[in-house]
């Protein structure tokens, strides 16, 4: 039994033992925060006091590249940092802090060059931020996507949130149509969807979580590394939504999914219940696979850099199927509300589903 | 002059306000990002380190073999810089992969250097920000060695995703 979700709760899920935690001299991780985001190192600490009990971690964050200025605490900062440190346990964590030095500079686009610009960045990197693909200029993404390359042949992997609108909508005169998200929609970074508890208050199996989103890219085409797993969805799914809503050749998304409702989180030192996003299981995520870079180090590996060829070649070995309900889409008369459905194996709402840290371990440590 | 992103939606999110218009003599710093070499390369050396049935797997480059393989061309650094100074643009610093370039000018300079721009100056809380509220173009001398100009359209992304971080009681009713 349990009041909403905790260090504790995720790693009880995701069968993480109090021993699953960094070793490795040379690991580290990530997250970004842009629009005026700040996280309290006081937060952290009264968090990490509070929930985090029972296994060896960090409570200070090592390294915060920008500046963290004065202000309150941003809710979306402090999800971010306490999460992927509960996870990614006692593993050197950097905040990137962009809010934008002149009032010309684009955030996101600041961070990028900051990436292009240090040679030593940590391996994982979450980012909980997106913006509607139709709101982007081609050219813009395009040029994102090399940089996400550029990063990927570095070794270095970049989750970002799959969005909080399921499958979105854009309401067009005549038709509507499904609203693809991007970072999320780049075939360079593996994107993390939105999973629930079945049961609300007990640490069982899990399902979708509504907002979780997904869906296919307009601009990207499907990459190789997912025809298999994304035609057999498209071929086997009870019921999809009309083809018109959405592009069934683009790339695919989200790669994979975590916990996303009912977090606890310590903002501005109040310790607040029921947060919920994708915001919440990227980082989740990300901490998980810096475990798996810390033992992948420890025995002399790389670090598992671009991950969406290889998790997609583990057809979910590794990880909990989710194969119940739906995420939102439009509400018009067409599809009355739903997006896509989950299903066995891939699916466009949490991808191929959960960690379950040792058997993901197991296959990717190899 | 030639428009690189045309595309792109140009709206004010609605939670920024107007807050006038931005004097000729008010510094701004822009960001080019310079057209790359061997990207088709990049994404195949990418698929190679991230594919485990490839002998390259796990075979990362460091960030100096990286930005030796996307630098810019010559010309096309001679081209961008040609342009700027042509302008009065000396200020200006790169990044190790040489493929962006950021430049402080004033607002003045920089809606003769990108035809069509017009800056504004938006409010949200305590976040002040400048973006043209039009397309911007630049001479065709440069268009084909940029892939576009940051700063000048777009909004920082993700306050919506922000918004719906918190998911209350009026949320589940929704569902």
């Amino acid at each position: 039994f349990h009041l909403g979700v905790t260090p504790s709760t995720i790693r009880a899920r995701y069968n993480l033992t109090a021993s699953d935690t960094g070793h490795a001299a040379n690991n580290s991780q990530a997250v970004a925060q842009f629009l005026e985001q700040y996280y309290h190192p006081a937060d952290l600490a009264e968090f990490m006091s509070i929930f985090a009990r029972g296994f060896n971690h960090m409570t200070e964050v090592e390294r915060v590249v920008g500046t963290q200025e004065e202000g309150k605490a941003g809710l979306e900062a402090s999800l971010d940092v306490e999460y992927i440190m509960s996870t990614g346990a006692n593993i050197s964590t950097w905040v990137f802090t962009n809010p934008g030095r002149h009032e010309t500079q684009e955030p996101f686009l600041q961070w990028m060059l900051l990436l292009s610009n240090m040679s030593a960045v940590p391996w994982v990197h979450t980012i909980s931020y997106g913006d509607d693909e139709d709101s982007l200029s081609t050219a813009y993404m395009n040029r994102i996507n090399v940089e996400f390359m550029k990063a990927g042949l570095r070794g270095i992997s970049m989750l970002f949130a799959s969005g909080d609108s399921g499958a979105g909508c854009l309401h067009l005169a005549k038709e509507n149509v499904f609203r693809p998200s991007f970072p999320a929609s780049s075939p360079y970074v593996t994107t993390v969807g939105g999973t629930t508890f079945k049961n609300p208050f007990k640490v069982t199996y899990e399902v979708t979580h509504y907002i979780s989103g997904g869906g296919f890219s307009n601009v990207f085409a499907m990459p190789d590394y997912q025809v298999d797993a994304v035609s057999a969805y498209l071929k086997g799914a009870q019921s999809l939504p009309p083809q018109s809503y959405f592009n069934h050749s683009g790339r695919a998304y989200p790669d994979m999914a975590a916990l996303s409702d009912n977090y606890w989180v310590v903002t501005n030192l109040v310790p607040i219940p029921w947060i919920s996003g994708t915001s919440a299981s990227t980082p989740v995520v990300g901490g998980i696979l810096s475990l798996i870079n810390d033992q992948r180090f420890l025995k002399g590996l790389p670090s598992l850099g671009f991950l969406n060829p290889r998790l997609y070649k583990l057809k979910g070995t590794g990880l909990f199927d989710v194969t119940e309900e739906c995420h939102l889409g439009c509400l018009d008369e067409k599809v009355e509300g739903q997006g896509f459905c989950a299903a066995s194996s891939w699916d466009p709402v949490t991808g191929w589903g959960t960690p379950n840290y040792p058997a993901l371990l197991a296959a990717l440590i190899q | 002059g030639k428009h690189l992103e045309l595309d792109q939606a140009v709206f004010v999110p609605e939670d920024w306000l107007h807050a006038g218009r931005v004097a000729p003599r008010e510094e701004m710093e822009l960001t080019f990002a310079l057209k790359q070499q061997n990207v088709d390369r990049l994404q195949n050396l990418l698929q190679l380190v991230s594919d485990p049935d490839s002998q390259q797997y796990g075979k990362f480059m460091t960030l100096e073999e990286v930005a030796s393989l996307v630098r810019p061309s010559q010309l096309t650094e001679k081209a961008v810089w040609t342009w700027l100074k042509g302008h009065g643009i000396q200020n200006c610093h790169t990044v190790l992969t040489r493929d962006f370039l950021q430049c402080t000018m004033t607002a003045q300079v920089a809606e003769t250097l990108l035809p069509g721009t017009e800056f504004h100056r938006y409010k949200k809380g305590d976040q002040t920000l400048m973006r043209s509220s039009s397309q911007y173009s630049v001479h065709e001398d440069v268009s084909d060695h940029l892939d576009f100009v940051g700063g000048v359209l777009r909004f920082p992304m993700g306050s919506k995703e922000i918004g719906k971080a918190w998911t209350g009681p009026g949320q589940s009713e929704k569902a």
